[in-house]
């Protein structure tokens, strides 16, 4: 079961996480309106932008992030950055937008000059984080992890984030349990979907390369 | 300056200030 401790912390991750979110006409913008291959791209460039800047506001509300060295918040954040992007994407192509939506956005991406070779890889990914039929408790604590990576480049004092970390992960072990009682590989998956990011995020910087040159 | 000539760690660092769009 879950300590008080740890169920305010819930709410209060999951509070964080749906407060800061690329701006709603933004998004719109992306599925209502149609752009050639220019305007695609600078779309898209400013939501990547707006994209940091929601995740620098959830990742304040992260408890003791704020107390780490400036400098290692700056190093995981960017270290963090574009897997925290694809995650939070995986969670838009997950829900159930309504009819026809989550079409126009693949087509949209699709359509935007990224290279084939990144493209795959990239849906591939949605689609096994669909498949995990994720809570938002789960989306949530998983970003807040991502970003609390001890590991990034450049971290000095890396136990202090582990500190930080770990209770964060011992939080979503007892949620997979409770959300998903029939399915025990649950967590394992999760954190197999790490590793799965940390691949996107290797790549990420030659597949802005193709979308550059195209 | 638009979004898309701003480096990662420049828009970090700005929005950890709390400084939006300059």
């Amino acid at each position: 079961e879950l300590s008080q401790d740890q169920q305010a912390l819930i709410s209060y991750i999951v509070d964080a996480h749906n407060k800061h979110r690329i701006p709603q006409d933004m998004a719109k913008k992306l599925l209502q309106e149609q752009f050639n291959a220019e305007e695609n791209f600078l779309l898209l460039t400013e939501m990547a932008t707006s994209h940091v800047q929601v995740l620098v506001e959830f990742t304040k509300n992260i408890p003791g992030f704020q107390s780490l060295d400036h400098e290692d918040q700056i190093a995981l954040l960017k270290g963090s950055a574009v897997e925290a992007m694809f995650l939070r994407s995986a969670q838009v192509f997950t829900k159930k937008l309504p009819n026809g939506h989550t079409e126009v956005l693949e087509d949209r991406i699709r359509r935007s000059g990224i290279s084939e070779e990144f493209m795959t890889p990239m849906f591939n990914f949605y689609k096994s984080i669909g498949e995990l039929q994720m809570m938002q408790e789960e989306h949530a604590l998983l970003t807040a992890i991502t970003i609390l990576s001890p590991d990034r480049p450049y971290v000095k004092d890396q136990q202090a984030v582990e500190r930080l970390q770990e209770p964060m992960l011992e939080v979503l072990r007892k949620v997979c349990k409770l959300q998903h009682p029939q399915e025990p590989q649950h967590f394992a998956r999760l954190l197999g979907r790490l590793t799965e990011l940390r691949t996107l995020n290797h790549h990420h910087a030659e597949m802005l390369e193709s979308w550059r040159m195209s | 300056a638009s979004g898309n000539t701003i480096g990662l760690e420049a828009i970090i660092r700005k929005a950890l200030m709390g400084k939006y769009d300059e």
